[in-house]
């Protein structure tokens, strides 16, 4: 049974693309089989686990039709973590799916196939830093939602919007079951007030959703995918690796619970 | 002679908006007047200077012709420094504006009336992070662009996608003469490597346009929008906000020399 999960929030540099990596990479390496798919133009998922961008690679022409999301598969330096990778034509994605029919829904049928055929236990999507199409396709392909909300008062007020339009994307009908796998609190720096007030905020909004691991601010966080690596490669006894790896036995724990 | 600057960079969470506000508010202490429009559905310009999210307040009816963009001008808390703020409204304009004649130049007629009146020194945009209508709206109005780098490695891959839009919007004529006003490095942290390699490699792209001043991280800034105050006004002595002090000077000076 293949689930899809989108990582979004539209706040930008809150960590989505360190979590989707990171998560994936973990996740991968309890046994799980998982998807990792790189929606966002600015191709950072697809950087950060080592691929070079090539023309033509991305999802693009699965969205437009013109060819199978399973042909855009690649594989990682994980076993069992693949990407569909993103580049640069999916700048142009936002506009030219606008234009065609069913436009929300063509990330959902792209994938259908593949979720079908349930060969991953996980699709994890990385999303842009904004609201538009990319981030309505993947909202309306995913099952759930996992949000990582960045420990600074900007991230407060972001949470607002994401109520919103979680309940518009459930009430219009576009994906009326979609819920949320869980909120991440990220770089989580441990000096300063800040960070604690904006952890005790969140959880009164989103009680138990909150995971209870908190990704603390780590600078090999930040250099790992200057080396093309997760984590998981790069240095995974720092603390920003242990966080992620009890984060994944957090995520498979709570699903056991459900 | 009001010269309109875009602040912008797609990638999420550089210090976009920290850097229009406090430019902004240290300019207008240099003695400048200057007008913020918060072209972000996010508003977090609006909020870090205090303003209350009210509906209709944002520039969306300007955009779309229903009234003009002066009357949504308001003051702030510093004598020569207004606001058009930013509401729930701007997250309807990406898909409002884009079914509009002459889309891409929306805001550059808003704004055309305010720019001939010559009130102010500088008009300052603050972007979404993201490469849609919003942000394109205002390269298309600006006379340069002033550009935060976060001094992390992802920032340094955004660098060939904000160079390759330039050039598109300049020689596709929407704008010819866009110039860039400057590069600011932002959220150095002088303990790692990282930073300083990412700094060294901005200025061999760059050069000259990479302002000498870099503002340090510093918790203080964070901290100060949750009191809707710029730093000037909420801890003018920490050395963030010298840093932006600085950058102020350098603007101004950079300006003398041209
Ligand atoms: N826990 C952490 N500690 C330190 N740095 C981090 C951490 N998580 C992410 N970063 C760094 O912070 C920056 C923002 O993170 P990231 O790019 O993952 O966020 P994002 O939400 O995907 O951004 P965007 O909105 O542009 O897609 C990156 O440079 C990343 O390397
Ligand atoms: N120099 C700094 N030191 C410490 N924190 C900073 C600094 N500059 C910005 N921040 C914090 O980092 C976060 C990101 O900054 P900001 O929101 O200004 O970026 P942005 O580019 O406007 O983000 P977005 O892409 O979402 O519009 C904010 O929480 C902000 O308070
Ligand atoms: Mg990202
Ligand atoms: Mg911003």
């Amino acid at each position: 049974m293949t689930r899809v999960i989108a990582v979004a929030n539209q706040k930008g540099g809150v960590g989505k693309t360190t979590t989707a990596i990171n998560m994936a990479a973990y996740l991968s390496d309890s046994r799980k089989k998982v998807l990792l798919v790189d929606l966002d133009p600015q191709a950072n998922a697809s950087s950060g686990l080592g691929l070079e961008r090539i023309e033509g690679a991305s999802i693009y022409e699965a969205l437009v039709g013109e060819s199978p999301a399973r042909d855009k598969i690649k594989r990682t330096a994980l076993d069992r973590l693949d990407i569909i990778p993103s580049e640069v034509d999916l700048c142009g994605a936002e506009i030219d799916v606008a234009r065609l029919d069913r436009h929300l829904f063509r990330f959902r049928e792209a994938l259908a196939p593949i979720v079908a055929e349930g060969v991953y236990d996980y699709i994890l999507v990385d999303c842009p830093p904004s609201l538009g199409i990319l981030t309505m396709n993947a909202l309306a392909a995913a099952d759930t939602l996992f949000i990582p909300i960045q420990c600074e008062y900007y991230a407060l007020e972001g949470l607002s919007i994401i109520s919103h339009l979680l309940r518009q994307i459930r009430e219009s009908g576009t994906n009326p079951n979609l819920a949320i796998e869980g909120i991440l609190m990220t770089m989580f720096d441990s000096r300063t007030n800040l960070s604690q007030q904006v952890v005790t905020e969140v959880k009164s909004h989103f009680g138990e959703l909150v995971y209870e691991n908190v990704i603390p601010r780590s600078v090999r966080l930040s250099e790992s995918p200057s080396y093309g690596q997760p984590i998981i490669l790069y240095d995974d006894h720092c603390p920003g690796a242990k966080a992620y790896r009890q984060a994944a036995r957090e995520w498979i724990r709570r699903e056991k619970q459900k």
